[in-house]
């Protein structure tokens, strides 16, 4: 999760996700965002079911109803539903924000799998604090860019905030994403990371900006299925094998 | 405005504001996102008053209080105020739904300016409808990947809606952002665009993706006057030249 827009959320959810799958664990990927782009993610388009996490949430449909199959056996998926069609996301976060269901649902998901991923909107709105509550390992991608370098501080500070309240809370880690090492201003931004915060709070391993990561969208599948030995497949298999061995 | 999180929302309102102001033009940039990215963009960081929207909108400062000046003697500025500095954004998007004043304070500073630009958060939620209630224009950034262009139809949803219960408000365009040209995704989301949506709906400008745009945020200054010949900026400085010829 992070407050800032644009930096790789969807695509490491979707991505650790199916590495998770492919390794033989049962995951479930469930899409908190309303603007619903786990969809496009994993190639549920036309034909499938729209109804999902929100129409959960009001009551409308069980989680029966809602668990989808994918192309990978292990992995299922719970797409955010009848909002993303919707003009206004208000009514979604006054509903995850009233009802506790959320962190309900999630530990109903932890008992029947054995990872469950919930990818966040940007911002640190209602579904954020929602999800925070029933997590117990939280990722954040940061865009090797200046801007998203600043702002950074404000998810750190929600997440310090929601450990008070849930115990079982950690944050696994910084994710560097899109690292360009043509761009200054990319590898000025990964080495203050470096520097300035300690090793166990950034992965060492960091996904690269790569054309393949912009093509899996069209094409409606995870990067590590379409494109195994692209440069960020290959470390997101990576980071899906340390934090494996990390869980177990 | 935009659904989806960075797509150069941010970018396109500071160097927008920035032409405007170097025009002549009175002209008021409101940062209405929590994140408050626009205080970077203009280079107000350390030892300037961090009261600002928030502030306002919770009745703790008045208008004059929260109006600050920047480098450009046409351009002022009002920050998202207190609340960048908070775990939980929650409150500040009630406070902005509950009451009316965003667009009291849009119309209050249109009748001082002549132009008024507002930087929104990503999300369709309580701010954009705000925002899209008190606006007479909107422009929509589209950053040239397949993603953001499959999301794309949930804002012109959400403002096909606004317009229904704002008659001023006009969608000026769709700006399509970030484009390089040795994307072939990138190339094929923007020939896409322009042979599927009416030339109306569409800039003829595109902003080109340069790494002059990333610096910006580090050195704290719009493109637009730290690199004045940099493509994007060109790009811009001739969007808000057709702009300026429009609302005159
Ligand atoms: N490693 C990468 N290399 C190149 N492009 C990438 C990479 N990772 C993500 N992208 C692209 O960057 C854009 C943003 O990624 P993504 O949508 O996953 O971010 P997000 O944080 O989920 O965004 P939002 O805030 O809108 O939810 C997408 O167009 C995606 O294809
Ligand atoms: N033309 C461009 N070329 C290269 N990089 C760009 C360009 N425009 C914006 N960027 C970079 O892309 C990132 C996202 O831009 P920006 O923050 O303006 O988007 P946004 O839509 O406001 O994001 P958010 O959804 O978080 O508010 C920033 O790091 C910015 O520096
Ligand atoms: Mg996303
Ligand atoms: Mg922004």
């Amino acid at each position: 999760m992070s407050q800032k827009g644009g930096v790789g959320k969807t695509t490491t959810a979707v991505n650790l996700a199916a590495c998770f799958a492919t390794r033989g664990l049962r995951t479930l990927l469930i899409d908190a965002d309303p603007q619903g782009a786990v969809r496009f993610g994993v190639g549920l388009r036309a034909g499938y079911p729209t109804a999902g996490l929100f129409d959960y949430l009001s009551g409308a449909r069980t989680l029966r109803d809602i668990l989808l199959p994918t192309q990978l056996p292990w992995l299922r998926v719970v797409l955010v539903g009848s909002v993303s069609a919707a003009a206004d996301h208000a009514v979604y976060h006054a509903l995850v924000a009233e009802s506790g269901l959320l962190p309900e649902l999630l530990a109903e998901a932890r008992a029947r799998c054995d990872v469950v991923i919930v990818d966040t909107p940007p911002g640190l709105g209602s579904v954020v604090r929602r999800a925070l509550a029933g997590a117990q390992h939280v990722i954040v991608p940061l865009q090797c860019e200046p801007l998203a370098l600043q702002t950074t501080p404000q998810i750190l500070r929600a997440i310090q905030a929601a450990a008070g309240e849930n115990p079982e809370l950690t944050l696994d880690g910084i994710l560097l994403t899109m690292y360009d090492p043509s761009s200054a201003a990319c590898v000025r931004v990964a080495e203050y990371v470096r520097t300035h915060l300690s090793p166990s709070l950034v992965f060492g391993t960091m996904i690269p900006r790569t054309p393949a990561s912009v093509d899996a969208f069209a094409a409606g599948q995870p990067l590590v299925l379409r494109a195994p030995s692209d440069p960020a497949a290959r470390a997101y298999i990576d980071l899906a094998a340390q934090l494996a061995e990390r869980f177990a």
